[in-house]
């Protein structure tokens, strides 16, 4: 199976 | 002082309706440049940015940078007060708690003034790198629209594959699959009807319709939709807003688990 994605593990917090 | 002047008001009004339903509450960064907008739905599966650049307004002024935290279901209110030939003007003395929208009409017989309330807002900044996608594929953003409608009627994902080719959106459910295949264009005789296809590197990605669905919701805005994509990376759909700027979504892909 598929699990959504976060957006903070693809890009950092700056 | 900041002052924006927007002749063409509707622009405006359809930014609000594009992005109230994925976010409650957002900055709106203004400084000398422009104003611009990063901010994460609740869930941080998605980002919003828009960048509106001042040489894109009719008048603009900013003497000190500005960060306007605004309750977006409530601009979206007001803007609705708005007539669609509406002159629109966002005005905030430095340091206010509140914004003022001035809406005229063309023939400058009506005048309406509105004050709303800033909010406090503490929001985290994420660092989006400039990067090289496998796959650009510019396409019509009614027909973006109509795919995902579509396809949401199969299933919640949607499996984008890009070849240089074309591309292919696919959804499966309960009641079957479905698959919607565009072809490159042979001709590009009308440009806001072509589908055009800019690939290094062939992909296959998988996202929710649920967020697509939303970022829809922007199509008025543009005739023509941006998908970037690469592997294990965010989907970029992009809708440039006339001669001001951009509104763009990320969408993080769904992974194997």
């Amino acid at each position: 199976g598929t699990m959504q994605g976060r957006m903070d593990s693809f890009f950092s917090i700056v | 002082m900041f002052e924006a002047r927007l002749v063409q008001g509707s622009l405006w009004k359809k930014l609000l309706e594009s992005i109230k339903d994925l976010l409650n509450e957002a900055i709106f960064d203004c400084s000398s440049t422009g104003i611009t907008l990063q901010a994460m739905d609740s869930s941080h599966v998605s980002l919003v940015s828009i960048s509106m650049n001042s040489d894109g307004f009719d008048t603009y002024r900013c003497d000190r940078n500005l960060s306007m935290g605004i309750h977006l279901p409530s601009l979206s209110k007001i803007m609705k007060c708005a007539g669609n030939d509406d002159i629109i003007t966002m005005k905030a003395t430095d340091d206010a708690d509140t914004v003022s929208l001035v809406f005229e009409s063309q023939n400058n017989e009506k005048v309406s003034d509105y004050e709303m309330k800033l909010i406090d807002l503490d929001t985290e900044h994420l660092g989006i790198p400039e990067t090289e996608y496998s796959c650009v594929v510019k396409m019509p953003s009614s027909e973006f629209q109509r795919i995902c409608r579509d396809l949401s009627q199969l299933g919640d994902s949607v499996v984008i594959a890009c070849t240089k080719e074309g591309v292919k959106f696919s959804a499966s459910g309960e009641l079957g699959t479905g698959n919607i295949k565009l072809c490159q264009s042979a001709s590009t005789d009308k440009e806001e009807e072509a589908v055009v296809v800019d690939m290094n590197e062939a992909v296959c990605l998988t996202f929710a319709l649920r967020y697509l669905n939303f970022f829809a919701k922007a199509t008025p805005l543009s005739a023509q939709v941006q998908l970037s994509m690469s592997k294990d990376v965010p989907l970029v759909v992009e809708y440039k807003i006339s001669e001001l700027g951009f509104l763009r979504f990320y969408l993080a892909p769904k992974i194997e688990d």
